[in-house]
């Protein structure tokens, strides 16, 4: 991590994450939701440094609404 | 075990509309557990900077599986003010690189582009107010930077939890300015003879101030920032002192022969205006050096490396807040791993109490722009931005030069493939080299 976050605890286990199955979306409790254009781009720009440009073959739009 | 989500809450009024600024709370906690992470943040920016430490925490196995682990975090920066210096005077910069500076702030978590938009060499604003500033002042016509653009910048940091703070030198540092405003610096004389040539800002005229008023209002329009950055450093005395009208209004003040007074009274004068157009000040710290009565809360940047820890001590006694740039200056550059000696620097390594340190904002890495353009600034800010990032932004004891380089080279991959064509630290190499 840089720059190295106030307090780190990172476990041995690990999970897998596939660009077709996984989603940043707007908790159901926050009070920023899909009219947050600033977090929507940014939901955007983050799926992308992580996965790379991936279209969605089909489904659910990438980012919905909490 | 697979991570399906991300949920991002943002907890209070969020912000979403708004513009950063230097009270924005950055901080947030992240939670990593299958199936569902959980990203928490008070406002908007904490979100932000929580979904670049997500990002970090995912990375691709030997088989190309992207894979997370099991991670608690919590963070908040040590710095409210961390910013980064770029110069599109001496050498315009086009607009994509000024994106491009912004992205890569945004994943060294910088909050901070002090844009020094004009100099002595050229003046790329386009005013509104006064075109032909840029005019006739800019390098060419195409080498300016409009109303568009300026919001376009503004607006493309502003989505990445960063302030645009503008920056315009005044009394000196405005050769460019002159050209397309007549009677704004002064004429200099050898003798009784008046030359071509032309000096600071008219500090003695009425027109100056009227000009200053309208053309900072329109800057407070332009530029959301609380602050304004100005200058008050390097002025050259020597064409104020050859004016035979300077020389009397010097007698009438009775400021002697000491052009600092007039330095300050002039800063004084442009001070109040600001203030009256309801902005802050951020001004260099030969402001408080000469003197000038400054506004509460007005910020000193402390540039000088010379004796720099004195001045921090000295300016924070008087109770004004202050950011730091002196051990920053990354375009005075130097061979090898020069990174290290931007990460030992401890901002707080100075003689005063607890309640003159609080005063310390952050600070600034700066790449004046006499050697760098568009071909080079890019690789020559970063990464030895990222040692001046860590240090504004994680804890005071995160100092382990061994792991900091460990980690930086993988950052500075991670750079790469995101787009941004940061140097090499030493010797090495990244995956996927080919791709990038």
């Amino acid at each position: 991590l840089w720059p190295l976050p106030l307090t780190v605890t990172v476990t041995p286990s690990q999970m897998r994450l596939s660009a077709e199955n996984f989603y940043i979306q707007h908790g159901p409790s926050s009070t920023a939701g899909p009219s947050c254009s600033l977090l929507e781009e940014a939901f955007r720009r983050y799926y992308e440094y992580i996965f790379g440009v991936y279209e969605r073959p089909k489904g659910p739009a990438r980012f919905q609404g909490g | 075990a697979e991570l399906q989500q991300l949920l991002v809450t943002i907890v209070l009024e969020s912000e979403c509309d708004a513009f950063p600024s230097v009270s924005s709370d950055e901080s947030y906690t992240l939670l990593v557990k299958e199936p569902v992470a959980f990203l928490k943040a008070n406002r908007v920016w904490g979100a932000l900077r929580g979904l670049e430490t997500f990002s970090q925490l995912i990375y691709q196995d030997s088989y190309g599986t992207f894979t997370i682990n099991e991670s608690n975090i919590i963070d908040s920066p040590r710095f409210p003010h961390r910013g980064i210096l770029i110069d599109t005077s001496r050498h315009y910069l086009p607009l994509k690189i000024i994106l491009k500076t912004l992205d890569a702030m945004a994943f060294n978590k910088f909050n901070v582009l002090h844009w020094h938009i004009v100099d002595d060499e050229s003046f790329p604003y386009q005013s509104i107010t006064f075109p032909e500033l840029s005019n006739k002042g800019s390098y060419s016509p195409s080498h300016v930077y409009t109303s568009n653009d300026v919001h376009m910048v503004i607006e493309y940091a502003r989505l990445r939890g960063i302030r645009v703070l503008p920056e315009f030198d005044t009394p000196g540092h405005m050769q460019s300015w002159g050209k397309g405003q007549k009677n704004l610096l002064t004429p200099c004389y050898a003798g009784k003879k008046q030359l071509d040539t032309f000096g600071p800002i008219n500090p003695i005229l009425n027109t100056t101030y009227s000009f200053l008023t309208t053309f900072f209002k329109e800057i407070t329009k332009v530029f959301p920032d609380q602050f304004i950055h100005l200058g008050g450093d390097e002025v050259d005395f020597h064409c104020w002192e050859s004016n035979p009208k300077i020389q009397n209004f010097m007698k009438d003040k009775g400021f002697g022969d000491d052009f600092r007074k007039l330095e300050s009274f002039y800063i004084q004068k442009l001070l109040d205006i600001i203030a009256t157009i309801k902005k802050g000040s951020i001004v260099w710290q030969e402001v408080f050096d000469d003197g000038v009565k400054l506004q509460p809360g007005t910020t000193v940047e402390v540039w000088k490396s010379n004796g720099y820890l004195d001045e921090l001590s000295k300016i924070t006694a008087s109770g004004f807040p202050v950011i730091i740039s002196a051990p920053w200056y990354l375009d005075l550059i130097s061979y090898g791993q020069d990174w290290k000696q931007y990460y030992k620097t401890e901002p707080l390594n100075f003689a005063g109490t607890q309640e003159q340190k609080k005063l310390v904002l952050g600070g600034e890495a700066c790449l004046w722009g006499e050697y760098v353009d568009s071909t080079n600034l890019t690789p020559r800010l970063w990464p030895r931005a990222s040692a001046v990032g860590e240090r504004l932004w994680s804890p005071q004891n995160v100092r382990d030069i061994d792991d900091a380089y460990r980690r930086l080279t993988m950052h500075r991959c991670r750079m790469l493939r995101r787009g941004i064509a940061a140097q090499p630290l030493f010797t090495g190499y990244c995956n996927d080299e080919d791709n990038m």
